[in-house]
Order: C-alpha cells, then structure tokens, then sequence
C-alpha cells in the first residue's frame, strides 16, 4: 500500500524541501510511482522539480475545494512516474482561511486519498512551521520524516515538533509513526556537526537513517537549473547519499 | 529617536537570528541600549542571548494583554545596555490567538511604544512566515533589515516579502523603510554565492550592505554556549563582519 510521508521541521533551512525533491526523485529513478505535495507558499519544491507554480491551481485550491487533487497534478519531466502538486502564493492565505472551516485539519488527507492509490510513495515537504498546513500533512500522512541539519539550533526545536506529532496522533491520526530522521548539511570537519550527529545517534537510535547527507555546493546549486542533484550531478557526495538514504527507507518499508 | 528594526525573511534558516544578535551585540559593545524582542516560537534569540526563556513570561503574555513590556524585559549579561525581551513555546499559539483580536496587527507596536524610549536600537527577530507575528512586527518598526543567504532560493521568496512589506507600509505603517539587506552565509569560493551576491547588489544598490557575513563555523558554535560570535570569538571573520556592518548600520543612521 502506499507509503505517505510528511517532511517536517519548524526549523527553518533545515532541509526539508532539498530531502523531499531528492529522495523522491531517487526513488522514481528506481522505477517506484511517486507524488510530491509542495504545501510551502515558497514553492522551492515545485521549482527543484522544474513544474510552473506561480500562476496554475494547486494545492491552495484543493484544501479550499475548488478543485480536484487529480486536477492540478502535474507531470515532472525526466521521470518515469514522478508527478508534483505544486504550491503558489495564494497558500500563504490559506492557514487564516482555513482556521474557520469544519473539519479543517482534515482538508488534505480527504484530497489525498482520492489519489494516492496511484503512487507507491507520496512526500509532502512542509513550510518552517507547526501551523495548520503542517497539521493538515500530520493528519494526512502514515510516517514522519525529518531532517535535522547538524547545527546546534536544530536541536532546540524538536521538542515541540515530537509534541505537535504526539498530539496529531493522539487526536487525528493514531497511524502516524515517526519513521526517519535524515542528517543533513554535514560538515565531518567541524566538531559541532559530529556533536549533533551523536546526539541525534543516541535519542534517535530506531529512526535514524545513519548516512549523513554531506554539505556539499552541488546540492545547492542543482535548484537554479530547475532540478534535483539526482540529476544535475549524479555521481556527486550529496547525489549518492541521498540515493543511499532512499534505498534504506525503501528496503525498511519492506520489512514492514 | 530610537531605531526600531524588524528582522524578517519567510525563508527559513538565512540567518535572521544570528543576524540579529550579532548586530545587537556589535551595537551594545559600542555603547549603545539596545532591545532585543524575540517574535520566534523557537525562542533561538533569546538562547544565543543567553536569556531564560522556556518558563518565564515573554513577548507572548504582552501581545496578549496579560503582561506589560517593562515587566518581561532581561537583561543580557556581560553589556552595558543590552535587553532582551524572550519569546517561549505559548508564542506558537498567537497567530491563532490574534485573528479574532481587534487591531490585531497594531498589538506589538503599542507594547513598544511604552518602552522604546529607553534605548538606541530596538531588533525584533521575526519566525520564517509572513504571518501576523512578522506582520506585527512590520507595523511596529521604522526600518526593515532583510538577511539573505547567498543561495538560489533566498531569492525566490524576495517578491513576496517585498509585496507584503508595501502592503503593510501603505496600510498600517506609512513610516517603514527597506533600509537595510545583508548577505549572509557567503563562500566567496562558490559561483553561486557570488552570483546571488552580484543579482542583489545590482537589484538593491541603496539598501544593500557590501560587506558579505562569511560562512564561518564560529558563527554557529556560539549559540551551544548561549553567545553570540561577538563575545564567543570576537576575532574571527564572522564576529570582524558582523562588527563592520553594525558600524556601517550606525553611520547610515547618522547621515539621515
Ligand atoms: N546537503 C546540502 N549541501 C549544501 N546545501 C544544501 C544542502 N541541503 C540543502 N542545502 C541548501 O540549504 C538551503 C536550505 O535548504 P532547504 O531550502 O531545502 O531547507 P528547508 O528546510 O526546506 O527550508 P525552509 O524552512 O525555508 O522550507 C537551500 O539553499 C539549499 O539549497
Ligand atoms: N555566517 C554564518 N556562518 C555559519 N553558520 C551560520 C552563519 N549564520 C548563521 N549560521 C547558522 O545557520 C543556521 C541558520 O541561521 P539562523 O538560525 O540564524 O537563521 P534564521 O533565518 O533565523 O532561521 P529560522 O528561519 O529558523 O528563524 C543556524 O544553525 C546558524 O547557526
Ligand atoms: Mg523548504
Ligand atoms: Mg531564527
């Protein structure tokens, strides 16, 4: 049945959107059927995957149902089944919108499920915040994924994200598992960055995907030519971590 | 008369935090009273300042009425003339809090206003959307100061943060100005970063500060032992930037 990950953290440059592009595209070039939901009024993920955002119907529409999630997908060039819901501005208003509608967290699990029986993975990359929209993913989701760069800051939020997730479970959602822990911009050179890592090690021993996603130019740079590093450089440090990153989530899902 | 600052970029992780304490910080050793307000739910300003911040009455009880300013406000050790005033976890609650308030968008300003005559600069560090927190912040200031990380999607979210500065400007605050943009996280080694440096310094010749803040690990150790980089290592090429361009804000200043 279909995996469907929320990538989240409220820390913000963490990572999020730069995981979700790459390991999807990892996992569509491995042949699996994957669905990329951009719910950050930023768009970086509908940019990385090179599909117009700003001026067609997309997610925002969907949440305040006037339109269809098989509407406004969009195929990602290059891919054999790689396809992206993408965001646009509009979805900055859609948390004040959606405060006062009935069943508001619900709206993108409801939309999700009408398509999701298409894909093997679906990955929603969430903006820096706990807010509705992030709630909305929590709520629609089986797993949790999330990055957390090697920096001291990083660690500093995650106690309220464990709280919103343990809330959304209990409340929303009782199959939402926090599956993965992915470390991103991994600088091996700096003591600060192994010091995280080995605190993420011991809290996190189950969920932690142990290959550090290097920090590493190419990964940055792939965006400004609309595309993911599994394409723009792949037999780069940051293109065959993230591909071994995807190999492991999808051999643990087999386990299952 | 006091220069009130808000400190504000929707993208998440370019810098606002350290941009804002470092620049207070600068301010602070040279003599000046300075006001540090933390509009972050993470509440990373106030641990880089070294400030209680996860039980103590913060910026959250103000906005909500149920505390005056001048009786949240810390003091940081180790200035003459630097305060902080902290933000903690209930501050994730105010955007929800604040929709159904009247005047909703002025309650920052009003708290400021009783107490910004007690100092030089006034910084408030804003939380990665462009929600009714940043939004607040906006209406209370007189300059905005945006950092933007030397990376292809800092530039992406400019045209949204710049529509709702006009928007707050021509609505609620006459008196705001782009004053200042600072660069930060540059590596002079990569095409990238100096792209995106010459793309802004040819897009903003007048607000930008050329005097790129590098990447520098000792800009992010400081925050694990509650400092910023200016007291951590004050010699090292962050804190010497960091102090230029404090300097250069102060002269700006002056000349108006
Ligand atoms: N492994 C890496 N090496 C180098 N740069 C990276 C790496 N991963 C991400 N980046 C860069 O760091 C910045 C932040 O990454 P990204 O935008 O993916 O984070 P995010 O958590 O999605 O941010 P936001 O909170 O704004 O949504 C981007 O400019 C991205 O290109
Ligand atoms: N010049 C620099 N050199 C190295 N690291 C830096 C530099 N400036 C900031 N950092 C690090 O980059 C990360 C992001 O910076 P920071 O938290 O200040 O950004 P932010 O915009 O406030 O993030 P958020 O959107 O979550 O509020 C932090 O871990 C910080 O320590
Ligand atoms: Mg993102
Ligand atoms: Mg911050």
């Amino acid at each position: 049945s279909t995996r469907i990950f929320t990538v989240a953290n409220q820390k913000g440059g963490v990572g999020k959107t730069t995981t979700t592009v790459n390991i999807a595209a990892a996992m569509a070039m491995g042949g699996l059927r994957v669905l990329v939901i951009d719910l950050d009024p930023q768009g970086n993920a509908s940019t990385a995957l090179g599909v117009e955002h700003r001026d067609s119907a997309g997610v925002y529409e969907v949440l305040m149902g006037s339109a269809q999630m098989s509407e406004v997908v969009q195929k990602v060039a290059g891919f054999p089944v790689l396809d992206c819901v993408s965001s646009n501005t509009s979805l900055a208003n859609a948390e004040i919108n959606l405060v006062s509608m009935v069943a508001r967290e619900l709206q993108l699990k409801e939309a999700i499920d009408s398509i999701s029986v298409n894909y093997d993975y679906v990955f929603i990359d969430c903006p820096p915040s706990l807010g509705l929209l992030t709630i909305n993913a929590f709520a629609a989701s089986k797993e949790l994924l999330i990055p957390i760069q090697t920096e001291y800051y990083a660690l500093e939020g995650l106690s309220q994200l464990l709280e919103t997730y343990g809330v959304v479970k209990k409340r929303l959602n009782p199959t939402l598992i926090l599956s993965t822990i992915v470390l991103t911009m991994f600088d091996s050179r700096t003591r600060l960055s192994n010091d995280v890592a080995a605190n993420v090690r011991s809290h996190f021993p189950n969920e932690l995907i142990d290959i550090p996603i290097p920090r590493a130019v190419r990964v940055s740079e792939a965006p400004s030519y609309n595309q993911t590093v599994m394409t723009y450089d792949p037999l780069s440090p940051g293109a065959i971590a993230y591909m071994q990153v995807a190999r492991e989530i999808a051999e643990r899902g087999k386990a299952k």
